[in-house]
């Protein structure tokens, strides 16, 4: 895996967070 | 004021030698043959008569190598760490173009060279030919790096921020110790979000400290501002960061050098709201030389 | 906004020239410049989505150059080292993007090796514009551009299957809905109407998405049942904003294939009944079953008579619907009653046009409208409700399919539902089908059949 794409995993944003109103 | 000469320094090896960039005081980048710590340095001091055929008296031949630190807010004295000294030639008259081979063997250079806002660290040969009026100078300077290995330990940086009940995020990098063609591999991850942001930028700082006590000189400069974000996530929100260092002009993080100074590197995550308002957080990061081979 | 647009245009077309000329001398490092600061006009917060679209069009246009240039360049073989890496130094993200998406694409079309790990790069890294209209407009060009060298292939591959594709273009359409989404809420609640408009305007580009899903040869119906349906639908249910989800539903029916509509029915009319409250889902059904009635009269008159339809025997289309409309009445109970009684009209058509000799199938269609009038209590219902219209629409339905009054007798729940409206629809409605009797020149057999018809008339007469 290159460097170039490298990225950290990350956690999947749950539905309800995703949509959610802005604070 | 009668005969004089040229004084020239061959370095041995110098056609197969690294040149390193190093600052020069107004600003311009001068090349200079790379040594690294423990390195002989040797070659050939050249002296030649400005008028042939006449003899120049002299007091000595002597050439020393110098590593040293000059503190720009007190010019005049110089903070010597490395000073070799090799006598080439006892007093006498020269009666033609020489040439004296000269070598320090596994020299000591301990430190990086370094041309900062306050402090400057170099090394550099000294040719000098001692006359009853005025000695003839020469002096060339050379670079030095210093090289680490891979750090044994490297733990991620991970870590909680926030302002109650406003913003409250998590920000992670790859490494804490990167080399200077790495690349810092990270997300911000956000938790709660109540103000409204407009963007998120991720900016490398360099912070050289110098002198000690009452007069201690702080200068910050930003080395890279690096936007990472547009807009404004809501809570769950992971955005990653992937910062190239190889094309910044870094220098490894130097602590306590010769107790005159330092230079330490911090990321600072900034967040900047719709009404102009910064929200930021430093992170020190430890940056070192990494042998091109 | 024209003067603005003005002048962002200026600078592209100037930015453009240089960049080319650039190009011309093999300036690449310059002519990155040039792309860079052309596309920096692309963070603008100043235009509207329709004038920001004019500027997206006139810079992806420009970009194109560059993109041909280096896959020429590439393809020459002078590969330029490390220019994924190095157009990653651009400090604002939205340019550095578009250029990465650029770049990406040319190492894709030069070394398919890399696709894999570049779309999943590419789709990620656009999390970094959160700021929703110059998002969705990245992320569109990042499916514009990844069009036609989506792998589309089954088997395992060094340049990914078609499972990356889903995988892509799900993650772009799951977070191009989101931005979309969070449109809504941008702004002051005075401008509402605007915003709504703005973002009628933008929804093509989220559907795009699903269109290209429907592209991938190889996502066959297994895939589309498996992976494909269930992304969509768990986006679109879960959004919860009626714009999106009125939208996207519709754009799953019009985008894939009536076989693949046929084989998910379950699936699909459940999420109808957990859309929004606001979300007009008769109008979904209804679209769903004129579809599916229309691919089954497609294929019918193709095939000779009597041959079943293109409608799997097995396949208890008329069932499902009416189960699952049952359902769907049954949990959204804030639909307003003409609403229920469309989807009545629209089974009925189905069950006539899928299942013509079925006349049970229409029966038990009025028998279940019947049952929810009762449950209303409605009665002598009258000629100006809109209930009344659908419910007149219903029987009209019955009589026009059949021009048969006999055969419309035979339907036990007719004269039921025909009792429930006020006189006037009932006499109406007995003209009606008077008219149709004269006009089809009904043969009525024998004495109880002439009983049958006059008392069904007598709002005629009496």
């Amino acid at each position: 895996e290159s460097d170039a794409t490298r990225r950290l995993n990350v956690k999947k944003q749950t539905l309800d967070d995703a949509y959610a109103v802005p604070a | 004021f009668g005969q004089s000469a040229e004084v020239d320094i061959v370095f041995d090896g110098a056609e197969n030698r690294k040149l390193a960039e190093v600052k020069t005081d107004d600003g311009k980048k001068e090349k200079y043959l790379l040594y690294f710590d423990g390195e002989a340095v040797s070659g050939k001091v050249n002296v030649t008569l400005k008028k042939p055929g006449s003899k120049m008296e002299h007091q000595g031949i002597k050439i020393e190598l110098i590593g040293q630190i000059e503190l720009y807010y007190d010019r005049g004295n110089h903070h010597e760490f490395v000073a070799f000294l090799k006598e080439l030639a006892r007093p006498g008259d020269l009666l033609q173009n020489t040439s004296y081979p000269f070598e320090f063997a596994n020299v000591e250079k301990p430190y990086e060279v370094y041309v900062g806002s306050n402090v400057r660290l170099r090394y550099f040969l000294r040719v000098t030919i001692g006359r009853r009026l005025s000695d003839i100078v020469k002096e060339v300077d050379i670079a030095v790096h210093t090289l680490c290995s891979y750090p044994e330990i490297n733990s991620p940086i991970k870590m909680e921020v926030g302002i109650e009940d406003c913003l409250h995020i998590e920000f992670e990098y790859n490494k804490s110790k990167y080399h200077l063609k790495d690349v810092i591999v990270g997300k911000i991850y956000f938790l709660l979000v109540r103000i409204k942001i407009k963007h998120m930028e991720i900016a490398i700082i360099k912070r050289e400290t110098t002198g000690s006590g009452p007069h201690v000189f702080t200068e910050n400069e930003t080395i890279a501002k690096y936007e990472i974000m547009d807009g404004a996530p809501v809570k769950g929100e992971s955005i990653p960061i992937r910062v190239f260092l190889a094309g910044y002009d870094l220098t490894p993080t130097m602590r306590d050098i010769n107790k005159k100074f330092s230079v330490r590197y911090f990321l600072n995550l900034v967040l900047m709201d719709t009404e102009d308002r910064r929200y930021f957080k430093q992170q020190e990061i430890i940056l070192w030389r990494k042998s091109d081979k | 906004q024209e003067k603005l647009l003005g002048d962002a245009l200026q600078i592209v077309r100037g930015q453009a020239f240089s960049m080319k000329r650039c190009l011309d001398k093999g300036r690449l490092m310059d002519a990155l410049k040039c792309a860079s600061a052309m596309l920096s006009e692309l963070r603008t917060s100043l235009l509207s989505p329709k004038c920001y679209y004019e500027l997206y069009m006139a810079i992806t246009d420009e970009l194109r150059h560059l993109e041909l240039y280096l896959v020429d360049e590439f393809q020459k073989d002078n590969k330029v080292a490390d220019l994924y890496e190095l157009v990653q130094y651009a400090g604002n993200v939205v340019p550095r993007l578009y250029l990465l998406i650029t770049v990406g694409l040319v190492y894709i079309k030069t070394n398919s090796a890399l696709k894999k790990s570049i779309l999943k790069d590419l789709v990620e890294m656009c999390r970094g514009v959160q700021h929703p209209l110059r998002g969705l407009f990245l992320r569109n060009f990042l499916l514009q551009c990844t069009r036609n060298i989506l792998p589309d292939t089954l088997e395992e591959g060094n340049e990914g299957t078609v499972y990356d594709s889903i995988d892509f273009v799900l993650t772009n359409f799951a977070e191009m809905n989101k931005l979309w989404v969070r449109m809504q809420h941008q702004g002051h609640s005075s401008e509402k109407v605007r915003r709504e408009k703005e973002r009628e305007e933008l929804k093509i580009l989220v559907g795009t998405n699903l269109v290209h899903l429907s592209q991938l040869e190889s996502a066959n119906l297994e895939v589309y049942q498996r992976l494909i349906l269930p992304g969509i639908l768990e986006q679109v249910v879960s959004c919860r904003d009626s714009i999106a989800q009125e939208y996207l539903m519709e754009c799953i029916i019009q985008v894939f294939p009536d076989e693949f509509h046929l084989k998910t029915l379950d699936v699909f009319l459940k999420s109808c009944a957990q859309l929004q409250p606001g979300v007009n889902v008769k109008n979904i059904i209804i679209s769903l079953i004129d579809r599916l009635a229309a691919y089954n009269q497609r294929h019918d008159k193709g095939k000779e008579e009597g041959a079943d339809s293109v409608i799997p025997t097995d396949l208890q289309l008329f069932d499902i619907f009416n189960t699952q409309i049952a359902n769907v009445v049954q949990i959204r109970g804030e639909m307003p009653l003409e609403d229920v009684v469309s989807l009545q009209v629209a089974l009925v058509s189905l069950a006539q046009k899928v299942y013509p000799t079925r006349i049970d199938y229409v029966d038990q269609v009025l028998g279940t409208t019947d049952k929810i009038m009762e449950r209303l209590n409605m009665t002598s219902i009258a000629c100006t409700l809109p209930v009344n219209q659908e419910l007149s629409r219903l029987l009209r339905l019955c009589i026009d399919f059949y021009n048969n009054i006999l055969v419309v007798l035979e339907l036990n729940n007719f004269s039921k539902l025909m009792q429930r409206f006020d006189y006037t629809s009932r006499k109406a409605m007995s003209l009606y089908m008077a008219m149709n009797v004269l006009e089809n020149e009904t043969q009525i057999p024998d004495a109880e059949s002439v009983d049958a018809v006059l008392s069904v008339l007598s709002p005629l007469i009496k």
